[in-house]
């Protein structure tokens, strides 16, 4: 991976976009998964959503921000009963 | 909004700062992190008091790894995080980031510390870009207020405010006409006199006009000031501008109160700022630092209904300022007031008033403007009309069109 997607990968990460055991295994994820994790951090920061590491979704990612996860809750890395 | 799904159960919450950061005065802090947890009781039933000991939020600037395996990464990127209600409350700043209050330099503490404690309180981050709990930072606001979104989402969690704020400018005892008490604590107030004032009539070149937060419409004059009615002055009034608005001085160039609730008044190089009639912090400012791209000694400022923006006026130019932006000020301004069609150049006055139509005043004269046009209105008679007749209810003034005094 280019440097911008290992980067971009622990933002998605750590921001709640990837679950924590996929954010340490890039090699894992999937193409469709990790776009739509791109997807959805564009559609939460209010960004043109193209799914594509382009120059304004990475810029955006440098901006300064709280450091709680943008997906709280969602239930994802809930066990199934 | 998004609610993580936790909340406290009691509403009487208790903080302590355990950690302070290196370049700020503590009391200082203390200040500003007890102004950021105010955000979030000025619309709720929340109270927030300071305690050492147990406490329900602990607050605490650290560099690094500190101790809750999310490590802050030096200035700039992560600013803080804070904990749901659930994992307890607890709110952790980057001491390595230059904290600043008040000031453009740096990064805000009260809106970054607002932020975190609507985490506190069990809010997750908002996709509304401009809420308080979008999770990027935006830069200082000196205009900050909550988003109708931040508002909806905690009323969510803790109901709306039901009880007052005190002392505050709501609590005060209300007179005859429904005012707040501006008589000195603890003296029985004398009715207000039933004539109504003349001194406008005579010469109604006033200084600036603006509406409170609570509805009102104040004409400064000198180091006077008058309350308006519908049709013309209350009784009782003039009054000294300094009895009602503590620390303020006399001879105002221009004021208006923005959708925050809060009063901004104008003189020369400064400003300052009020809450009803407290001064809400340190002030005067320099209008230079507070309100960049707006030049000293204005005419008259107005929140024009038409976006919501501020104006402020000059000679023949116009400034537009719009908090959110960055800078505030477009490069394109100032604009000639020639714009404002039918609008003079060196205006005295200008505001929007409760009807929702903007009025600007020039000498004895005003002209009222159409929002929706975007020129001054053609009606019969004619504008400018004569402030001493329609405004001050005084009869002997012509109720035609008139000259301004210029």
């Amino acid at each position: 991976s280019a440097p911008s997607d290992s980067s971009a990968l622990i933002y998605l990460s750590q921001y709640g976009y990837i679950s924590a055991s996929r954010g340490n295994s890039s090699q894992l994820l999937d193409e469709r998964s990790y776009k739509k994790a791109i997807e959805d951090f564009q559609s939460f920061a209010g960004i043109d959503v193209t799914g594509q590491l382009d120059p304004v979704t990475l810029e955006t990612m440098t901006l300064p921000r709280c450091g709680v996860k943008d997906k709280v809750g969602t239930g994802d890395n809930r066990a199934k009963r | 909004y998004a609610l993580q799904g936790s909340r406290w159960k009691v509403k009487d919450l208790t903080y302590k700062i355990s950690k302070y950061p290196g370049k700020l005065k503590r009391g200082d802090v203390d200040k500003e992190i007890q102004r950021a947890f105010n955000v979030w009781s000025g619309y709720t039933d929340l109270t927030f008091t300071p305690k050492s000991g147990q406490v329900h939020i602990e607050i605490r600037f650290e560099t690094g790894e500190h101790g809750d395996g999310d490590p802050f990464d030096g200035p700039g990127g992560t600013l803080a995080h804070a904990y749901f209600p659930v994992f307890g409350g607890d709110a952790h700043f980057d001491a390595s980031e230059s904290w600043s209050i008040n000031s453009y330099r740096g990064t805000n503490l009260f809106q970054v510390a607002a932020h975190e404690f609507g985490h506190s309180l069990g809010l997750s981050h908002s996709d509304v870009r401009q809420a308080l709990m979008a999770p990027f930072y935006r830069g200082y606001d000196p205009l900050f207020s909550l988003d109708t979104d931040d508002v909806e989402g905690i009323q969510a969690l803790y109901g709306k405010k039901t009880k007052k704020d005190t002392p505050s400018f709501d609590d005060d005892n209300d007179d005859q006409d429904g005012e707040f008490d501006e008589s000195p604590s603890n003296e029985k107030k004398t009715p207000a006199p039933p004539s109504v004032d003349q001194s406008l009539c005579a010469d109604p070149k006033f200084d600036t006009i603006f509406n409170s937060a609570e509805g009102y419409t104040y004409v400064f004059k000198g180091d006077k000031y008058w309350r308006l009615t519908e049709e013309s002055i209350a009784p009782g009034y003039p009054k000294k501008i300094s009895e009602t608005w503590p620390g303020l001085e006399g001879n105002i160039d221009a004021a208006f109160t923005y959708k925050n609730g809060k009063t901004y008044f104008f003189k020369g190089s400064k400003y300052w700022r009020y809450k009803g009639r407290k001064m809400d912090g340190d002030y005067p400012k320099e209008i230079s630092e507070g309100f960049t791209g707006i030049p000293d000694n204005l005419d008259a400022a107005l929140v024009w209904s038409g976006n919501g923006k501020i104006y402020f006026y000059k000679g023949s130019k116009f400034w537009r300022f719009d908090p959110s932006q960055r800078p505030p000020v477009k490069s394109t301004y100032p604009k000639p007031i020639s714009n404002w069609d039918g609008v003079p150049d060196n205006l005295n006055a200008a505001f929007q008033w409760t009807n929702g139509y903007t009025y600007f005043y020039k000498g004895n004269a005003y002209y009222r403007f159409n929002d929706r046009a975007f020129a001054v209105d053609v009606t019969n008679p004619p504008f400018p009309r004569s402030t001493a007749y329609w405004w001050f209810g005084c009869k002997s003034a012509p109720a035609g069109t008139i000259g301004t005094s210029d």
